[in-house]
């Protein structure tokens, strides 16, 4: 369960501060699919980064499943999003030293999974999202939709509850898109909570709550009347 | 005008090899506006660097207003790219520790234009991608979507006759993704040469001329019936 009570997120340049999170209240269950859409810079990624423990509130406070996340300390912080939480980042941050394989098998790295049991895993999670063909490659060896699709693997290694996804297909074409559309929503049925930042009305239509940011607040809050 | 003869671009990862452009010919007249999809996977990015002489051929010709690119070194290559090209790369490829106004100067200075004019123009090409209260923000001071207009405001900075953009809206909201499309048709008529990758149905319905590649050959080359 999150629970955001009256959060900002203020990045203070010096001359200017810009608030990027603004008093923002939310709660979302466990099992929920959300999506969350709004303008370039309204403050999807900044609030991403707070649910996901990423980044700490310059003010509120946050419970994760009732627990007070800003008491947590870095190690604690590393601890819960390795277990609980899978973030898909919008510039993907994969390791550039390392094959499609390493980057997908490093959160399972940080669980203790053992060798074997990380390759099998890692293998498949690629094959799920259709890079078979791609695993011994390193990121400048892929395209653009291929190194997303590999930070999309990644996020789903450990097996998390939460499935954070900020923006997962911009880079893909219709069809490779409508697989990670599928993909979703078996995760969705086997019970885990999606967030997914997103400007793709394929995501947005089959979550079953659409979210409205604007200028670091939430605009609207709606159950998909189509979903 | 853009010639490319049975061009070929291999990836030789020693184990396989990876044919990303399969001995592809295209022609190109100043003027056109062309949308090139495909697959994730399939050759747009591989065969945008070839076109934008940031990569040469393994194999075949490519004449760029009828003088033969493989026969260029790398100083007249960049001569070239920094006066009749501009490139909005798919992952941006802004410089970390420079401002967006900066990054924008910056094909200017290679064109040795007065530090004034510079600034003056940056800040008016800013303005125009919707970026005027973000020009003294570095990349990670800013949202995906704004690093992505930072990277489209650089490739106008010179006012190139040719504009390649690997997929210039795939990080922007619906209303953001609009202006872009409005501001390539005010460059296309214009009369700039305009080749955009893209998976955006609004870019490529206003793109005279629509291209899918499938496996690194172009499987349909067609007039765009809706323009
Ligand atoms: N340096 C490289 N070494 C090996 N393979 C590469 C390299 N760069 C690209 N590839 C492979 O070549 C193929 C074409 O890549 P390219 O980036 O051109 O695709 P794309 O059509 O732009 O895809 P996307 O829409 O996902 O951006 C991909 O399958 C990719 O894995
Ligand atoms: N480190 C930072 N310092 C200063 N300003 C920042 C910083 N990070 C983000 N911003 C600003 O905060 C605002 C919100 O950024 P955020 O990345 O959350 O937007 P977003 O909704 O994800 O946008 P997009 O859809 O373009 O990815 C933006 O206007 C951005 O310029
Ligand atoms: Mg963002
Ligand atoms: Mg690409």
């Amino acid at each position: 369960m999150i629970n955001l009570d009256q959060v900002s997120k203020v990045y203070d340049m010096g001359a200017v501060k810009v608030r990027a999170v603004d008093h923002l209240s939310l709660r979302i269950e466990p099992g929920e699919s959300v999506a969350v859409l709004g303008p370039s810079g309204s403050g999807k990624s900044t609030l991403m980064n707070l649910i996901g423990c990423l980044d700490t509130p310059t003010d509120g406070a946050y419970f994760l499943d009732n627990e007070p996340v800003q008491n947590l300390n870095r190690a604690q912080l590393a601890g819960i999003r390795n277990k609980k939480i899978g973030f898909v980042f919008q510039n993907f941050n994969l390791l550039a030293y390392a094959t499609a394989l390493e980057n997908v098998e490093l959160p399972m790295i940080y669980a203790r999974v053992a060798g074997s049991e990380r390759k099998r895993r890692a293998t498949e999670i690629l094959e799920i999202v259709g890079l078979g063909a791609r695993v011994a490659h390193r990121p400048a060896e892929l395209s653009g939709g291929e190194r997303q699709r590999v930070a999309l693997a990644r996020a789903l290694s450990n097996d998390p509850e939460i499935i954070l996804a900020d923006e997962p297909t911009g880079n893909l074409d219709s069809k490779s898109g409508a697989e990670i559309v599928k993909l979703f929503g078996r995760l969705h049925q086997e019970g885990k909570t999606l967030i997914i930042v997103t400007h793709d009305e394929r995501i947005a239509s089959n979550c079953k709550r659409v979210i409205h940011l604007l200028d670091g607040r939430i605009d609207s809050d709606t159950l998909n009347g189509n979903s």
